[in-house]
């Protein structure tokens, strides 16, 4: 099964 | 909709935006970004920008005890320290009242820019929730595949494999019915299917979903609102 990514590698913190 | 992947949220009030929600799952994983427009409301009134931190389930409990053809007011003061729920039924001269407690909610608010899309389809909300739902059976992955024909949901298993392929159409007399895919090119992503099955549980609250596809970057899935919308970004799987 291929692993999950993180959503905050995309967004970056305000 | 949103209480089995969150359960902490700022709800932030304004008079120009309304209600508007982040807030980002336990795993880090799944974004969902709420907007519910002043004009969503019969009446709307905020003089001073206000966050009101909420329990979800505290919150869900609450408007548990309300009827459906009841009318709900929400009010917070200034500096609030609870959130007033007041149902009352015209008919029956019925009223009822909870307070619940607010909370301070330490949280990243991330930026969301405006995405290049690879690909956007749209089709019956319903239609996707049991995809959603049945291809959780096999597998913990679910893999979307869309070419300028059509979109493949595809998912490999321990028991066996499956797929569900929708093919672009228009429904003249229910255009909700209708699957359309506007594509700048073909893209294919896996996503985990726990979490498509968070988000599928928002499928009330709009006849279609919208679904925006980019190679490499976090899907969005869109539920419009009557007046604003719910929306949830959800990382894709990755190939080691």
């Amino acid at each position: 099964n291929k692993p999950q990514t993180s959503i905050e590698e995309f967004f970056p913190v305000e | 909709s949103i209480k089995d992947s969150v359960k902490l949220c700022n709800f932030n009030c304004s008079q120009s935006q309304g209600i508007t929600v982040q807030a980002i799952d336990d795993s880090r994983v799944l974004l969902i970004a709420l907007k519910i427009d002043a004009g969503s409301f019969q009446e709307f009134r905020c003089d001073k920008d206000l966050v009101l931190g909420l329990d979800l389930e505290s919150l869900s409990k609450i408007l548990k005890q309300g009827n459906n053809e009841e009318y709900l007011t929400l009010m917070a003061e200034d500096s609030p320290d609870n959130l007033m729920a007041v149902f009352e039924d015209k008919k029956k001269d019925r009223i009822s009242e909870f307070s619940l407690k607010l909370m301070d909610i330490d949280s990243d608010v991330l930026t969301i820019d405006d995405m290049e899309t690879d690909c956007t389809i749209t089709l019956p909300a319903y239609e996707f929730a049991k995809i959603a739902k049945d291809m959780k059976t096999l597998s913990e992955s679910l893999k979307i595949v869309v070419t300028k024909d059509s979109v493949k949901f595809n998912a490999e298993g321990q028991i066996g494999t499956g797929s569900v392929i929708l093919k672009p159409h228009t429904d003249m007399d229910k255009p909700e019915e209708s699957v359309k895919i506007e594509l700048n090119s073909p893209v294919a992503l896996t996503f985990g299917a726990k979490y498509l099955n968070d988000i599928v549980k928002a499928t009330s609250l709009s006849s279609t979903v919208t679904i925006k596809l980019t190679d490499k970057s976090p899907a969005l899935f869109e539920y419009k609102l009557p007046s604003g919308y719910l929306r949830y970004y959800l990382a894709p799987k990755f190939d080691d």
